[in-house]
């Protein structure tokens, strides 16, 4: 039979705050701005039954009441982002050349099962 | 970490990490598009088309300035109406297979706006030509080494002079078309010369004397960073 065991709302699929700095992994001589940003990243539980509020796929509707019946054989849907945004970086280039550029799917806005 | 660091990189377009050597100040118009992306507009949030620069309403998702590598050249003496002749590289070898060029703009920048022209009826005549081959440098006279690519005329010559050159840029990407570009900058002959030769050199190219630098401002789409996003569910 299956089991249904309330989950902790902090603990559902949601982003999470994440803030790159770029002179924690030593790129601040050649990036000029930003000197980091917010990129936060996906994390919580995707459970039965899935709430609206986890913009959830039809197919992870239908894996979290597998999972539900079979804890074991399968596995919760994954929490992945499904809304992203681009950043702009200014940096130099190897050849001392000042780059402007644009880079898609970049920060996490949204996230969902 | 450096294995993973040079995937990152890449992932960024970046065969490795740059470590500049002598970096140029970052040019305004630059700083001006950065700034502006970085604070969206109210009215239309989330709707800028971040592969489109609208400051030059072309489309892109990368911009960069090159610094002139060239040197200069000087063939004329003292006693000539030749102000200024340089030699004008940019190695666009830097941009990517599959990044397609839509705009190159020369920026040519002096210390200040010159307000005399350089004498009772006298302009400034800017000439840009097409660097020769190799093969023709040989030729004694400089006019059948060159093609002439644009010229133009001032009465004063401005603080910052633009040309577009998207044309010139395309060619460049082909590495052995990339000579280069040989900047002249004179004294229009014509009445009064001969007066002008009377006085020392540095009067009448005063303005032309004042040049700074040459850069290349060129913009560039990769199709393949530019995929609409994933709809929300």
């Amino acid at each position: 039979s299956s089991y249904y065991a309330p989950v902790m709302p902090s603990s559902l699929c949601k982003p999470r705050r994440l803030y790159i700095s770029f002179s924690d992994v030593g790129w601040e001589n050649w990036i000029i701005a930003p000197q980091g940003y917010m990129a936060n990243y996906c994390l919580g539980e995707c459970p039965f039954p899935l709430t609206t509020e986890l913009n959830s796929t039809n197919h992870a509707i239908l894996q979290t009441m597998v999972h539900s019946l079979d804890p074991e054989g399968t596995p919760q849907p994954c929490c992945v982002p499904v809304r992203l945004s681009p950043i702009s970086v200014l940096f130099y280039d190897n050849h001392d050349n000042v780059v402007l550029r644009h880079y898609e799917d970049m920060v996490v806005d949204e996230c969902g099962c | 970490l450096s294995t993973r660091e040079s995937l990152l990189l890449k992932s960024l377009g970046l065969s490795a990490k740059p470590s500049p050597r002598s970096p140029a100040p970052v040019p305004s118009v630059l700083w001006r598009i950065f700034q502006k992306r970085e604070i969206p507009s109210p009215w239309s949030p989330g709707q800028e088309d971040a592969c489109r620069v609208e400051e030059f309403n072309v489309p892109g998702n990368i911009v960069r300035v090159f610094s002139d590598q060239g040197h200069f050249l000087h063939s004329g003496g003292p006693r000539t109406l030749l102000c200024l002749e340089k030699h004008l590289y940019f190695t666009l070898s830097v941009l990517e297979d599959g990044e397609q060029l839509t705009m190159a703009q020369l920026q040519l920048q002096f210390g200040h706006n010159s307000y005399r022209a350089p004498g009772p009826g006298q302009v400034f005549e800017l000439r840009l030509y097409r660097a020769p081959p190799p093969s023709l440098r040989e030729l004694p006279s400089p006019a059948a080494r060159r093609r002439l690519l644009l010229a133009q005329s001032f009465a004063q010559l401005h603080k910052l002079l633009l040309f577009n050159l998207t044309q010139v840029g395309r060619d460049w990407r082909t590495p052995s078309r990339n000579l280069g570009l040989v900047l002249e900058i004179s004294v229009s002959s014509g009445t009064g010369s001969s007066a002008l030769l009377g006085r020392p050199p540095g009067n009448f190219c005063a303005g032309a004397d004042s040049f700074l630098d040459a850069s290349l401002l060129v913009v560039s789409l990769q199709p393949g960073q530019c995929k609409a996003s994933r709809k929300k569910r």
